[in-house]
C-alpha cells in the first residue's frame, strides 16, 4: 500500500540544513495498525506528512496507493488526499469559527457526492462513537481540549478513507475516551480495511498495533512485529 | 496560596447554559505539587484558567496570593499574572513567527527589569535544562510538537513565577523528555519554592505529586493526599 526506498527530507533554513529523515525504507501493507515512535523531534510527524502527502520528500522514492507521488502537482496531490487520505494533526487543525458538526462534515462536502441527510447520518454517527455528540453544536473556540481531538478523529474518518495518518491522536485523552477511541479505529480496520498509521508517544496505541517502527534522529532503527494474543 | 469557596464557571451560550464547575471549594498550600485530573471535558482547564487569573468565576469567592481575584480589573489581572504566574497552556500559544528564544525571552521582557546578559543567561539556562538549546533560533513553526511543548515549558518558568499553571505539560513528550521536565519542576520546587499546578491525564506526572484533585464533570469528587516514599 505504501512503499519507501531510501527516502529522505532535508529542511532548509538559510545556510543551515537539517536532515529530519535520513535513507529511510519500509513499506506498509492493506489494513494494517502501524506505529512509529521515537523520542520528541526525532521524525515521526516529518514520516507522516510524507505518507499523507501533504509534503515530498527531499531524495529517495515513495509510492502511496500504487501512486508515485513525486510525479503529483500540488493541485493532484490534494485531490488524492480527499480521496484516500484522513488525517488527524498533532495540533488538530479544526476551524474554530465553525462548530464541531460543520468541522466533521466538512471533507464529506468537499470530495463526495452524498446526498447530505445521509452526510448527516454519517456525521452524527461518528460524532456519537468518539463521545462527541452533546457537543455538535458548540464552537471549536468552546470546547475542551480533548473534545477538539475527538472532533479531529471524528473528521478524519467521516470519508472512510484508505489510509489513516494519526499524529498523537489520544495526547489530550483520558484513558476511558483513548480506548473508546482505539475501538472505533479496529472496528473500521475489520469492516472496510482501513490501515491506520499512528505516530505516538502513548503506550495504550503501542500495544495495540501490528507494527512498531522505531525512529531516532531521522534514521530507522528498529522494527518490531508485534505478536497478537 | 490558593483558596477557592464555592466556586462556579457557567458558559452562557444563547439560551443555553453550561456549568463547567460546580461548587468546588479546596485550597492549595505554597511549595505543592497539585495535580488535578478526570475526563476529557470535566473541567480541569477550566479551573486552571481560574486559579491562573486568566478568567473570572461566575460565583464564589476566589483568592490567589491573598488577592480577591474579583477585585482586579482587566490590567490588574494582567499585571498579577505578569508578576506573580507562569503558564504552560493546552496549546502552547506560542508564537509562531518568533524563534525559540525569542518566545521563551518575551515574559522577561515583558516584566522584569533585568540586564539583558542575565536574561539570555536565564533563557539559555532554560532551554537546556528542557534540551532545546540546539533549537533556540528555529521559528516556532519549525520545530516539532514536543520541541513547541518543551519551548513553552521553558517560557513559563523564566520569571520565576510563584505559581505554575501547566496544563497536560507532557502530552506531546516521550517517557525521557517527561522525565526531564518533571525532574526540572521538582527542582525549582525545591530551590525557590514554586507551586505546580497540572491538569493531566499522564500518570508519569500523578505519580509524583502530594495532591490529587479528581473532577467530574465541573464537581470536585476526590481528593488525594499521596504519601511521599
Ligand atoms: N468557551 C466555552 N463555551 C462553552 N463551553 C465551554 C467553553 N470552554 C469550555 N467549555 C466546556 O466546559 C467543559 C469543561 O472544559 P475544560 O476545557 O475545562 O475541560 P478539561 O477537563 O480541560 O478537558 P480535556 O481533558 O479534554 O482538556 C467542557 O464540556 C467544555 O466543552
Ligand atoms: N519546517 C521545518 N524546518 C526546519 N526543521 C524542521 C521543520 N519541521 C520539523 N523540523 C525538524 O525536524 C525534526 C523532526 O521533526 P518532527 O516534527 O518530525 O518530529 P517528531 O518525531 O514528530 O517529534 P514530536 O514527538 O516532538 O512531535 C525536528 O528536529 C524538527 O525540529
Ligand atoms: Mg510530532
Ligand atoms: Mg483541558
Amino acid at each position: 500500500l505504501i512503499s519507501c526506498k531510501e527516502i529522505s527530507k532535508i529542511y532548509k533554513m538559510g545556510e543551515v540544513k537539517i536532515k529530519a529523515l535520513n535513507n529511510i525504507s519500509l513499506e506498509i501493507s492493506k489494513s494494517q495498525f502501524i506505529s512509529f515512535i521515537g523520542p520528541s523531534g526525532s521524525g515521526k510527524t516529518t514520516m507522516l506528512n510524507l505518507f499523507g502527502v501533504l509534503d515530498k520528500p527531499t531524495s529517495g522514492i515513495l509510492k502511496v496507493i500504487d501512486t508515485d507521488i513525486s510525479k503529483l502537482n500540488y493541485v493532484e496531490r490534494a485531490k488524492f488526499r480527499g480521496e484516500h487520505l484522513g488525517f488527524i494533526f498533532q495540533n488538530f487543525n479544526l476551524i474554530p469559527v465553525l462548530t464541531v458538526f460543520e468541522n466533521v462534515e466538512y471533507p464529506l462536502i468537499m470530495v463526495k457526492s452524498i446526498p447530505p441527510k445521509e452526510r448527516k447520518e454519517k456525521v452524527l454517527s461518528l460524532l456519537d462513537e468518539v463521545g462527541m455528540l452533546d457537543q455538535k453544536d458548540k464552537l471549536i473556540n468552546q470546547i475542551s481540549g480533548g473534545q477538539k481531538q475527538r472532533a479531529a478523529i471524528a473528521r478524519a474518518l467521516t470519508t472512510d478513507p484508505k489510509i489513516v495518518l494519526a499524529d498523537e491522536p489520544t495526547a489530550n485523552l483520558d484513558h476511558k475516551s483513548a480506548f473508546k477511541v482505539m475501538s472505533l479505529m479496529r472496528k473500521l480496520s475489520h469492516e472496510i480495511g482501513t490501515t491506520f498509521i499512528f505516530s505516538t508517544h502513548d503506550p495504550k496505541i503501542v500495544q495495540e498495533v501490528d507494527i512498531i517502527y522505531t525512529i531516532e534522529d531521522g534514521v530507522l532503527v528498529n522494527r518490531e512485529k508485534r505478536s497478537k494474543k
